[in-house]
């Protein structure tokens, strides 16, 4: 401002107007066990607006008609702070009304990573401005959803948390095989064992010290596929699939040769022994981890 | 899971193109120390710590 070198810089400060909601659902319970979470849909319905309401908006700000509705996973850490991770984001238009849906598997595989006792499931809903700035209406706040506990005392319209999962009695893996009985076609998916005997390997001559062998699993077997009446409403998910799930390291001791002296090292192989084998659908959603 | 993957694996994580050639008597009377062989036992036991978890 006071040099004549320096062009002014003028600073603008955009206030973010949002109006957010926080949904809470005491989740305990609601999964059955063995079961696997398929989807979560969190229905919202929203409220028509006024016409007198709308006439006003389309005269203030005939470009602006929408809002962005964003959905969060809202958790309380153990030492008092919080943290938040985005689900869903979307613009939504002031004209419509009725129930919205939105995608919340995510959230509710968070929430099923959480140590026990858990905290009820927390969805923030934030409706903010399509976009920041000056000339824009705020036709935001003309986009709203109704709560819990509404005036008619019918609960018509409330929030909905909508939970679709598959039995893995029926869709599952079985664990490990039966080493009994012949693998077929019609065995159910499981985890086989063998055995692999490094020291008839000649790569591994006087390289491998341990272990001389060790026992290694695969999956196999094929699993139940889901019947058209679910592939129609899933249409996401691909057949279902016998694969290994889990997976650990398998740790060695080798021979490194160095300066002409040879010493023994210990290495570990990340990812090469199966855990554990599950029936998978192809294409579904693979859970993020939560960070701590 | 074949040999052939645990070599391709071992390979790369020791930064090799190929196995090393050892003569038996480069491994002949090798003790494997104690520090060592409490660290491969270590990872053994997690490892199997891990697959218990996971049941």
């Amino acid at each position: 401002r006071f040099s004549q070198n320096l062009r002014e810089v003028a600073g603008r400060f955009l206030v973010s107007e949002t109006s957010t909601h926080l949904l809470v659902f005491g989740m305990e319970q609601r999964l059955p066990p063995n079961s696997e979470l398929v989807q979560a849909v969190l229905r919202l319905f929203q409220e028509p607006v006024p016409r007198t309401a709308l006439r006003r908006q389309k005269r203030l700000s005939p470009h602006s008609a929408r809002a962005r509705v964003t959905i969060e996973w809202l958790r309380f850490r153990d030492d008092g702070s919080n943290r938040t991770a985005l689900i869903d984001s979307r613009l939504v238009s002031i004209h419509e009304s009725g129930w919205k849906a939105f995608d919340v598997t995510e959230a509710v595989n968070f929430w099923q990573q959480l140590s026990r006792p858990r905290q009820p499931l927390l969805l923030q809903v934030s409706v903010q401005r399509e976009h920041l700035g000056p000339g824009t209406w705020s036709s935001h706040k003309l986009v709203r959803f109704a709560a819990q506990g509404t005036p008619d005392g019918k609960g018509q319209g409330e929030p909905q948390l909508e939970l679709h999962t598959l039995d893995l009695k029926d869709y599952g893996a079985q664990g490990n095989c039966d080493p009994e009985a012949p693998v077929t076609e019609g065995t159910r998916c499981c985890r086989q064992e063998m055995y692999l005997d490094l020291q008839g390997m000649k790569w591994a001559e006087n390289w491998i010290l341990e272990p001389p062998g060790f026992l290694t699993y695969e999956c196999v077997g094929s699993c139940l596929q889901l019947p058209e009446s679910l592939t129609s409403r899933w249409p996401f998910l691909g057949p279902r699939q016998c694969v290994a799930s889990e997976m650990t390291s398998l740790p060695m001791i080798v021979s490194v040769k160095e300066g002409g002296r040879t010493r023994p090292q210990v290495v570990s192989l990340p990812n090469m022994r199966v855990q554990t084998c599950s029936c998978a659908s192809d294409g579904a959603l693979i859970p993020r981890r939560l960070q701590p | 899971l074949t040999g052939e993957q645990i070599l391709g694996s071992l390979l790369q994580q020791l930064q090799l193109d190929q196995p090393p050639v050892l003569d038996k008597a480069d491994v002949e009377g090798m003790v494997i120390p104690s520090h060592v062989r409490t660290q491969y036992v270590a990872l053994l036991q997690h490892s199997h710590a891990s697959r218990s978890r996971g049941k």
